[in-house]
């Protein structure tokens, strides 16, 4: 179970020190760092069954979506460049490397008359 | 048209009409089929519609559509990919070198679709990983990928006799013998099997000689998209299209 990694990265993403002194993070930052949040918690559900912490995170987040008045849908990442993709999403969003490689596969086909 | 299900069975059908192929969570794919010559009930597709569902954190819900006016390089929405990531997105639109062929992935399904316009119809083709579809499911609505066509929409005729006369290619309207159609198929495809047998029907039908391509590129998409099924593509009870006996095999 790799949820204080999520943990983690949430924390970094949200912390001052991401935004200049003065800065109050936008609403707009916040619900992206909060549905990456959500992304790398999902991705960990199965190995993380019955981890306190984990469904005490999935529980906040759940919370902290509607606190704040976030879309579930959208970007999950900011401030890259072009082509830079983010790496726990990039993963969610590669069947196969998100699934191994054994993974059986069927054909469909319509074709002619 | 002909039908190679998700379970590997082999069939042509009727299906006049708009048609549904796939139909689950993460996609939708609908067809329509019209006649190809009139007083027989053959069809072949004239317009294909996928739906990509919306997929948390990789994707908004995106629509494509082929018809035999137009084989877009983009969704319906004007956009060539779905999902937030630029330049790294998990569901795009690629062009092809050869004209008339869109090949569609979607990363995040593991699933790859191939769509070719031959002569005026269109072919479709798609390879999904086994644990997205409900294959035991026998409640999961039609679905003719998953469960095949309904048995009044079958066609078995040109498998058991397609030397004899046959109302689906009346002699007096034949551009084709079965012998001509027969050679014809030869040249394209190497193998006497069910691709063959379609590619036989298919100018017996139609006689159209840019026909015989269908089979041909039905066979280079599932070489494309899933080799290893290849060799599951020669029917054991190879049937000999000029005299409909069954072969040696």
């Amino acid at each position: 179970c790799r949820i204080q990694r999520c943990n983690a990265d949430y924390v970094a993403a949200t912390s001052p020190s991401h935004a200049l002194p003065e800065e109050t993070p936008l609403d707009v930052d916040y619900c992206i760092a909060l549905r990456a949040y959500s992304v790398c918690t999902r991705k960990t559900a199965k190995s993380c069954r019955g981890d306190l912490v984990y469904h005490s995170a999935v529980f906040r987040i759940k919370e902290l979506f509607t606190q704040h008045n976030c879309s579930s849908d959208g970007p999950t990442s900011s401030a890259k460049a072009p082509g830079t993709p983010d790496p726990l999403v990039s993963e969610l969003c590669n069947y196969e490397s998100r699934s191994g490689f054994q993974k059986k596969f069927a054909h469909c086909g319509l074709f002619g008359d | 048209p002909h039908l190679r299900t998700f379970k590997d069975e082999f069939q042509t059908c009727k299906v006049e009409g708009a048609w549904p192929l796939i139909d689950n969570q993460y996609l939708s794919v609908q067809v329509t089929n019209v006649p190809v010559v009139l007083g027989s009930s053959a069809t072949a597709t004239s317009k294909i519609t996928l739906i990509f569902k919306s997929y948390q954190g990789c994707t908004e819900q995106k629509v494509y559509q082929a018809t035999t006016e137009d084989l877009p390089l983009a969704f319906s929405d004007g956009t060539r990919t779905g999902g937030w990531q630029e330049g790294a997105s998990s569901l795009r639109i690629l062009e092809k070198p050869d004209a008339g062929q869109v090949e569609i992935q979607a990363d995040y399904i593991g699933s790859t679709v191939i769509i070719r316009q031959v002569g005026r119809y269109l072919t479709f083709a798609i390879r999904v990983p086994e644990e997205t579809l409900n294959l035991s499911e026998e409640s999961a609505g039609l679905q003719l990928c998953l469960h095949g066509c309904p048995k009044n929409e079958l066609i078995q005729e040109h498998r058991l006799s397609l030397g004899s006369s046959s109302p689906l290619w009346p002699s007096s309207r034949r551009a084709y013998t079965v012998e001509m159609a027969t050679e014809q198929c030869r040249h394209i495809l190497q193998v006497e099997d069910v691709y063959f047998q379609s590619c036989v029907f298919d100018l017996l039908t139609t006689g159209d000689p840019e026909f015989s391509m269908a089979a041909y590129g039905a066979l280079e998409d599932l070489k494309a998209l899933y080799p290893s099924r290849l060799k599951l593509q020669t029917v054991s009870k190879t049937i000999n299209v000029a005299t409909g006996a069954p072969g040696p095999g």
